[in-house]
């Protein structure tokens, strides 16, 4: 792990002196590599060794600490301040049915996270509504609509083909079943399809969400600052669901996002239940990151 | 980096970055710049053109060079392809693209819903099948996954199909659990058919980062993997970690999936690759 690497650089500075330029730089390679390992954005690793530089030059070598441990701290707790800060909720506030827009790229996880947050949202005493808004990929509205039956969740089963009239009408059901909130389930997409972009901007204009949630694979490389500076430019999002963290992906680009656009994680996918939604911890993904 | 005359230190660090953003992974992108600086020092004073031009051919090297074709010959009987990988990497909408391609070059496919555990997966693998225009054997909901690939073999046996594919669950290689029922899944399709199965593909999903690195590695320990499937390269990510996976298994990319259509699947070419990577 990151302190055993910086071990070695720091061999030669127990308990005396200050970390220096020097000393700092050779480590800050090693931290710059760590991060490239754990996927983060290249431009975001450069960025956070700076800061990491700032912070820990000039640093007195603490005494009874390794100085490689000291280093790790200031890169930990630079990490989970950039990681967290806002509390992360979900804004499903407002008038009901509160609408819910779930986007993101193709397999990513969109329509399991709808039935997981369906699950959520009942166990908070809500009424979770599902749309599956999604009439391109084949048995898609059959996936959405059988996770909701085996949930125990309403579910909107209208016959139209085109995105945007499924939700208008996915709504008017909504309010007719007395669902306090809208969870629209999208069709995956590349933030680069500039047709299908516009197609989610007619849906957002349609049904006012109070919050779009963009679904990130958590095993995406580099590409994250793409799909979340597109998808920020294009759209908007309020906040981001990263998935398939029961995996061994480290997950860096839960820091390239949130350090790219400012929006934070809400929720973390563990699994393919619909129980499998964990609120978003930036110790926990920190340390991670940093393993 | 391209349009300047000469070539100095600060692109150096350009190539390093472009392969970096590429998912080459930092080895990688280190090893090729230090093979690239060496290789310059000879040229006395290049130019970006030819060190690009040297780097696309270290790219398209370290990638084999030449496109490997799919091992379809299963000698008396069918030959079986078993398609593998973590969740939503592209395996369903691969098989039906290559169930359409080998069905338009005349050969009799049959495709198997190996997927017995997700919701509404036999159901879009049946729309695949039909576009494709080949017929598809299924299993109930929530059967035992060898046993519906088992009697796959059997109904392909019995057509004289020429090809099967198997289409198999999602599942991420941590989960020991999934992969002894994959491992299951293999042994069944050596028992019905020896010499079977002739591909292993693993599907990543082109976005991936160095993850798809471990992923073949445990798939392939456990598994034997004989190919890669890059599906999603017509997004805006490279699919550099290819290389590492290379250069640490030996296992070559032998298709990409380039959209969500059932042509949209196309051979990998090494060349092609390395000229989308660093044109
Ligand atoms: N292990 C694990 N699998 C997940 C998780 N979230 C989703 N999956 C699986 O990932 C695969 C893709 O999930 P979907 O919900 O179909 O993804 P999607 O974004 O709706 O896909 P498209 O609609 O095709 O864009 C499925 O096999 C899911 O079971 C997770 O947190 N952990
Ligand atoms: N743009 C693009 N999308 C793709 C490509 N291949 C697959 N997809 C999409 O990715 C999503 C997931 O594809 P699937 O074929 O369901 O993936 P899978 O591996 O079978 O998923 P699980 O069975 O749930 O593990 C679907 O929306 C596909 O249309 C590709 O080459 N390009
Ligand atoms: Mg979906
Ligand atoms: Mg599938």
């Amino acid at each position: 792990d990151l302190s055993s690497r910086l071990e070695g650089v720091f061999k030669s500075l127990r308990g005396r002196g200050v970390l220096t330029e020097d000393n700092v730089r050779e480590a800050l390679r090693e931290i710059r590599r760590a991060l490239l390992e754990a996927d983060v954005h290249y431009k975001v690793a450069k960025d956070f060794v700076k800061r990491v530089e700032e912070r820990a030059v000039g640093q007195e070598v603490l005494k009874g600490i390794h100085p490689g441990q000291q280093v790790v701290k200031v890169v930990h707790d630079e990490m989970v301040q950039l990681l967290g800060g806002t509390v992360a909720e979900p804004n499903i506030t407002g008038s009901p049915p509160v609408p819910v827009m779930v986007v993101g790229l193709q397999g990513s996880g969109k329509t399991t996270t709808c039935a997981k947050l369906a699950n959520w949202l009942k166990k908070k005493g809500r009424r979770p509504y599902l749309v599956p808004a999604d009439p391109y990929r084949p048995a898609a509205r059959d996936q959405l609509i059988k996770l909701a039956q085996a949930n125990g969740h309403a579910v909107y089963e209208g016959p139209e083909e085109d995105p945007v009239e499924i939700c208008r009408r996915g709504m008017q059901e909504a309010v007719r079943a007395a669902a306090d909130v809208v969870l629209l389930d999208t069709a995956g997409r590349l933030h680069v399809d500039d047709e299908l972009m516009e197609e989610l901007r007619q849906v957002r204009a349609t049904v006012k969400p109070h919050e779009i949630l963009l679904v990130v694979d958590g095993m995406i490389g580099q590409d994250s600052v793409n799909v979340a500076e597109q998808f920020r430019e294009k759209l908007g999002f309020d906040g981001v669901v990263l998935t398939k963290m029961d995996g061994d992906a480290r997950g860096g680009a839960a820091l390239s996002i949130r350090h790219v656009t400012g929006v934070p994680i809400k929720f973390l996918g563990v699994g393919e239940s619909a129980d499998a939604l964990e609120p978003f911890h930036p110790d926990r993904m920190a340390s991670r990151i940093l393993n | 980096v391209k349009g300047r005359s000469s070539f100095d230190e600060g692109m150096w660090e350009e190539i390093e970055e472009l392969l970096l953003r590429s998912d080459t992974g930092a080895a990688v992108a280190e090893e090729i710049v230090d093979e690239l600086r060496l290789a310059s020092g000879r040229w006395g004073k290049p130019d970006a053109e030819q060190v690009f031009s040297q780097l696309r051919e270290s790219i398209a090297t370290r990638l084999g060079g030449e496109p490997v074709p799919l091992q379809l010959d299963g000698g008396e009987g069918p030959a079986v392809v078993l398609v593998i990988g973590v969740n939503g990497a592209g395996k369903t909408t691969s098989i039906g693209k290559l169930a359409a391609r080998l069905s338009g070059e005349g050969k009799r496919v049959l495709v198997v819903a190996g997927d017995t555990y997700r919701m509404a997966a036999m159901e879009q693998l049946a729309v695949w099948a039909d576009r494709a225009d080949v017929p598809i054997v299924k299993g109930k909901e929530g059967a035992d996954a060898a046993a519906v690939v088992w009697d796959g073999l059997e109904a392909g046996v019995r057509r004289g199909s020429d090809v099967i594919l198997v289409d198999t669950a999602g599942r991420l290689h941590t989960k020991s659990g999934l992969m002894d029922e994959l491992v299951k899944v293999r042994r069944v399709i050596e028992k019905r058919l020896p010499g079977a199965p002739h591909e292993v593909l693993l599907v990543l999903d082109g976005t991936t980062g160095q993850n798809a690195i471990q992923q073949a590695r445990v798939f392939g320990e456990s598994l034997g993997v004989t190919g890669l499937v890059l599906a999603k390269l017509d997004g805006t990510a490279k699919g550099g970690v290819v290389m590492a996976i290379r250069r640490e298994l030996d296992v070559p990319v032998k298709l990409i999936g380039v959209g969500e259509k059932l042509e949209d699947l196309q051979d990998f070419d090494p060349a092609a690759f390395a000229e989308a990577l660093a044109p």
